[in-house]
């Protein structure tokens, strides 16, 4: 389970 | 986004609205731990400084620079504004006991070893424990201003709330990042207790007081 390639949480 | 997020970034910028307003409105800094903002500050400058050049969604981007911005703010009341109001004699832990571990733990277990991915993950390591001089200073004085209280409450609520968004994104998005996960699950753990009191004592109107 990967995580994203762009951090969209703050 | 989900739910649980949003639900966590409104507890998060309710915590910081509702501290800037009880500086603002009593005009007094005083069971504020000054040296717990100066970590907050650091975690929201060092993790959103993709700020001006990756961009999510307006509302991420919005939502970033209330963030940055209150935080400043809220350091400028505490040690320029009300200064003469600001417990230092209490605010004493020693941020550099936090710091430190935080600057090595980010070199020794990071995704990668990017600067933007490296700041990134000292802020995530650095929020875990940026409450513990607030909480070392209410253990201090033994007690906290209800509005404190409520403050406290909201911010360990934010976090708490995060954990339910990541088990969410899990089973929906396949989403999962080791590193958030676990800082977020001990910085909610480290408002354990505080939680505890809060729930026994300021909700049923009693002073938020740590047993003597």
């Amino acid at each position: 389970k990967a995580k994203p390639a762009q951090k969209d949480e703050l | 986004m989900n739910i649980f997020r949003l639900l966590g970034d409104i507890c998060h910028l309710v915590a910081i609205i509702v501290l800037l307003l009880k500086i603002w409105k009593t005009r007094s800094c005083a069971g504020i731990s000054g040296k717990s903002q100066i970590l907050f500050a650091l975690v929201y400058t060092t993790r959103y400084v993709d700020l001006f050049f990756t961009y999510v969604s307006l509302y991420n981007s919005v939502m970033k620079v209330i963030f940055l911005a209150s935080s400043y703010a809220t350091l400028y009341l505490i040690y320029v504004k009300f200064k003469a109001t600001y417990d230092f004699n209490h605010d004493t832990f020693r941020i550099e006991f936090l710091l430190i571990p935080c600057v090595i733990l980010s070199l020794l277990i990071t995704h990668d070893y990017s600067p933007v991915e490296l700041l990134w993950t000292f802020s995530i390591y650095l929020e875990a424990v940026a409450i513990l001089p607030q909480l070392f200073m209410v253990s201090k004085t033994g007690e906290a201003e209800t509005i404190t209280s409520h403050y406290l409450f909201a911010l360990g609520a934010y976090r708490a709330l995060y954990i339910v968004n990541w088990i969410y994104r899990y089973y929906t998005e396949s989403f999962i990042d080791g590193i958030a996960v676990v800082a977020g699950i001990i910085q909610t753990i480290l408002y354990a207790d505080f939680f505890y009191l809060y729930i026994t004592k300021v909700l049923k109107g009693k002073d938020f007081k740590l047993p003597a």
